[in-house]
């Protein structure tokens, strides 16, 4: 999974 | 992106916009809970530590950048500038907010994705925005007269997490195995906890009368 679409809402 | 996590940043910036505008052009903070300031300003610095360690979109870190900005700056305007602190009334704005902290931090202890610092802070910051709303509805209660700006403060406030619970139930249906059970349970807990003061506010809206919570 990639870390960065986890993190992308604010 | 989709319009449901759109409409819910615009709506969080917009609920942002109208307590600067009240504080700045006013200079007053009557009814606007200092305590849930301090609780937003903490969750935006442990949600938004990861602008210094990666880059996922301008329009990402441009609005972290906002939402930590202008928390502090509110924090600021209430606690020290002579003018808008002499309308925070103190006395009323008693809630316990530091009660609130520790069992967010001892949770996010417990439960969490990854152990890691940031994903442990990351996940307190969820715990604790789904909280941080209630010594400003506390407030509200006690407030006889709402005034407009605080009320439709407290209402956008409300509606952005709303929408992002439209949003996360978009993304599962069309993205591949997405969920997130801890920011979805926090959001649904920070969304339950607006339902009686959307009830009022709707209310006041309809018969066009001043917004009052019942004590």
């Amino acid at each position: 999974k990639n870390s960065k679409r986890n993190k992308d809402e604010l | 992106m989709n319009i449901f996590r759109l409409a819910g940043d615009m709506s969080h910036l917009f609920s942002i916009l109208l307590l600067l505008l009240k504080i700045h052009t006013i200079k007053s903070c009557a009814g606007v809970s200092l305590k849930t300031q301090e609780l937003y300003a903490l969750v935006f610095a442990t949600r938004y530590l990861d602008i210094f360690t990666g880059y996922i979109s301008l329009y990402n870190t441009l609005m972290k950048m906002f939402f930590l900005w202008s928390s502090f700056t509110i924090v600021w305007y209430m606690r020290y500038h002579n003018v808008v602190r002499r309308s925070y009334d103190k006395d009323q704005d008693t809630f316990r907010h530091y009660f609130l902290i520790l069992p967010c931090f001892i949770l996010a202890l417990l439960v969490h994705e990854k152990f890691t610092f940031l994903e442990v802070l990351w996940t307190f910051s969820l715990y604790l925005e789904a909280v941080a709303i209630l010594p400003q509805l506390v407030l509200l209660q006690r407030t006889r007269n709402v005034d407009n700006l605080t009320g439709h403060y407290v209402f956008f406030l409300g509606a952005y997490r709303s929408f992002y619970i439209l949003n996360w139930i978009y993304r599962y249906f069309t993205e591949q195995n997405y969920y997130k059970w801890i920011t979805w349970i926090s959001g649904l807990v920070q969304t339950a906890l607006y339902a009686d003061f959307f009830y009022y506010y709707v209310k006041s809206w309809r018969n066009s009368e001043r917004l009052q919570l019942p004590a």
